[in-house]
């Protein structure tokens, strides 16, 4: 028997967000730990790995692990039903080929069940060793989404500049080029406005703009942004779901031929 | 113009 219930469905609806643009469909491994998914992207360019702990449900029972295969085209449909504040539950029983959503409002005078087919997917799973990282930026994760945005309008790819006096987004293209300068925060009375570099070596990547728009669908999640790099190694973006867990893309760089 | 490199050249499949 498996049970997870998240007391606002909001919370969920977010975290699909975060991957649905990237994924089609992915495997949601559950264990008493609570759940994990970790998938590539079709074009193998990049990976969504989430984990969200057990403890940052409101109930959670696992009895035996179990691999839920969903699309997330018919999980975005159902969760659609959801109003924000309702409760969600995801059950399923062991070996079982569906899983069932059950969402209840705030006064419980609703209620409303979806099941849904699960699938058998081919499992991808990479293995991602532990990484000392050259670089680590941590900025508020509205700005990173504005950034990529903005640079977006100029060209294809990202250029990142890590050095320890701040960090610089760059793209050119057919209209000119643009350049975003980020120092480091000396000060801020809110924590989640900081932007904060530890740096090793600096670093230059190049990366396509089209995967870290689709990186910034996280950003409803969490306040701040982490961005990982080293020379010639993949980046990864993370977002912390408070309380809950995390979400990490990996994305390779773009090398020069 | 750079090229787009695929992840499992730093990863490996498990």
């Amino acid at each position: 028997m498996f049970e997870a219930r998240l007391n606002a469905a909001t919370t969920l609806k977010k975290v699909l967000d975060a991957i649905k643009d990237l994924l089609n469909e992915a495997t949601f491994d559950c264990s008493d730990a609570g759940i994990q998914l970790q998938a590539m992207d079709n074009s193998h360019v990049s990976l969504v790995s989430l984990t969200l702990r057990s403890d940052g449900f409101d109930k959670f029972r696992c009895d035996r692990n179990l691999s839920m295969g969903m699309n997330l085209g018919s999980m975005s449909k159902i969760l659609k039903c959801a109003n924000n504040e309702d409760t969600v539950t995801m059950k399923a029983q062991d070996n079982a080929d569906t899983v069932t959503f059950m969402f209840e409002s705030q006064n419980h005078e609703k209620v409303s069940d979806y099941e849904m087919k699960l699938m058998n997917l081919d499992q991808e799973h990479l293995g991602i060793p532990e990484t000392d990282y050259s670089c680590v930026v941590r900025m508020p994760a509205m700005e990173f989404a504005r950034i990529c945005r903005d640079l977006s309008q100029f060209g294809e790819s990202v250029i990142i500049c890590c050095t320890k006096e701040g960090v610089k987004f760059s793209a050119s293209g057919d209209v000119g080029s643009a350049n975003i300068k980020l120092a480091q925060t000396s000060s801020v009375d809110k924590e989640e406005e900081a932007v904060t570099i530890e740096m090793q070596e600096p670093v230059s990547l190049t990366f396509a703009c089209r995967y870290l728009n689709a990186f910034t669908k996280a950003t409803p999640l969490s306040n701040q942004v982490q961005l990982s790099m080293s020379a010639d190694v993949p980046l990864v973006v993370e977002y912390r779901i408070p309380d809950l867990g995390h979400i990490r893309y990996y994305l390779a760089p773009k090398i020069e031929e | 113009t750079p090229i787009q490199n695929d992840l499992t050249e730093y990863y490996s499949l498990i």
